[in-house]
């Protein structure tokens, strides 16, 4: 009887081999119709990067530079055409930018190059490219994931809008602090959400909604934290805008509520370990707005130290939110229009753009600092779900 | 002592944009 003897880890040498009518088949299984909710979702991360390195790999150590560039450039155009097709599902761009990314450290860790091969085993480095320098290739890809956190900005960024002023302004997250609306008028109590609105606990769902996809793609933690500072800087900037357009928003209460909320934004970052992101600092022209909407607004004294203490706000911002301040009752009185004309004159140095409204469509650029992997190739096997039989474990 | 490694040739490539018009006029020729 023939016996199936299995051959051991170390005799794999960390490539696939395919044969050049094969690459569309390679495109179309791992890359065009691979959803992540599907299959995807038990492989381990950065899997397709992986098996399209190790084909790579075989290409290159063919010497076939044909091959090397056809298996390159099918990648690049399976990843914008998966991406132009599903490019609104967050998922996919998710899945699609930490396996890109994983691709490119890959390129890197295994150029040869020494400045990439630090954290090296001897295995790895025996894995490294024999026969071409892919730089230029790298750059290409370093392009290609630029545009696709930038689409995946986007994404989110669409899910998050319809959720901000309702989330942060107009829900009362701590209910009762408002026992008048700013109008005089005593609001009808409720302790539930009315059907269809957005409430602070909606964007923090959403917030982890994101984070858990992000790391289970295996996402770079460097790039998870870019995108968070992203998002919080979003929240910042349309809670903001809003503010400084609404008299109904700018009052005591109000700049209570959006203290508590900012604290449970923070809460959320700590919880995520992602306190060092920088997300907590895009928040502080609206939490200095806040603070303005609770400080006394009526002698010198209280001009300095308005002044002092809104450093992240322009004049314009300032002034703008001293105007539409509204006392919550008949007792407290407006801003006065000599205190506002007192902070225009302290402030009238500052060197600023008069623009009232913080672009909430601006992106921070992005970078992808390096991130090797501790896997060896020898150890990836491919799952028959992914239906790349004809791809040979070298 | 293995043998050094040759040097590795450096292979040009077209940038995202010129691949995703050699990619459009592929598809465009393809019946």
């Amino acid at each position: 009887r023939p016996v199936n003897i299995p051959r051991k880890e170390k005799d794999f040498q960390g490539m696939f081999e395919y044969k050049k009518d094969d690459e569309v088949k390679l495109v179309k299984n791992l890359i065009l119709e691979l959803k992540p909710r599907g299959v995807a979702v038990n492989l381990i991360p950065g899997l397709p990067a992986y098996i399209l390195f190790m084909c790579l790999r075989h290409a290159d150590y063919l010497n076939d530079d044909q091959k090397v560039r056809s298996l390159l450039t099918s990648t690049i155009n399976g990843i914008k055409k998966i991406l132009k097709k599903r490019g609104d599902d967050f998922e996919t761009v998710s899945f699609w930018l930490s396996n890109t990314c994983r691709f490119l450290h890959c390129l890197k860790q295994y150029s040869g190059e020494e400045g990439f091969m630090k954290h090296n085993t001897t295995r790895q480095n025996e894995h490294c490219l024999t026969n071409f320098d892919l730089a230029e290739y790298r750059q290409v890809l370093s392009d290609l994931a630029i545009q696709i956190y930038q689409q995946l900005v986007k994404v989110m960024d669409s899910i998050l809008q319809p959720m901000i002023v309702s989330g942060m302004l107009e829900h009362e997250t701590i209910q009762g602090v408002s026992g008048v609306k700013p109008t005089g008028l005593r609001k009808r109590t409720s302790s539930i959400a009315d059907e269809g609105t957005y409430t602070l606990d909606s964007i923090l769902r959403q917030l982890s909604a994101f984070h858990s996809t992000m790391c289970q793609h295996g996402m770079d933690p460097e790039l998870i934290k870019q995108v968070v500072k992203q998002m919080f800087y979003i929240i910042g900037a349309v809670t903001l805008n809003n503010l400084l357009l609404r008299k109904d928003m700018c009052s005591w209460s109000k700049g209570m509520n959006i203290r508590y909320n900012v604290s449970q934004l923070e809460e959320w970052l700590r919880d995520k370990n992602l306190m060092t992101s920088g997300a907590k600092e895009t928040l502080e022209p609206l939490i200095q707005a806040a603070q303005l909407l609770q400080v006394k607004k009526k002698t010198d004294e209280d001009a300095e130290a308005i002044c002092s203490m809104c450093n992240a706000l322009s004049t314009a911002q300032i002034v703008k939110v001293l105007n539409l301040y509204t006392p919550v009752n008949e007792f407290e009185e407006r801003v006065s229009v000599t205190f506002i004309r007192t902070i225009q004159i302290r402030l009238r140095d500052r060197k600023e753009s008069p623009q009232l409204l913080m672009d909430s469509k601006q992106i921070f650029p992005v970078t992808f600092p390096f991130n090797p992997s501790s896997l060896s190739l020898e150890t990836i096997q491919i799952p028959t779900s992914l239906n790349l039989g004809f791809l040979t474990r070298v | 002592r293995p043998p050094p490694q040759r040097p590795r040739v450096l292979l040009k490539a077209p940038t995202l944009a010129e691949m995703e018009e050699m990619n459009i006029s592929e598809e465009e020729e393809s019946p």
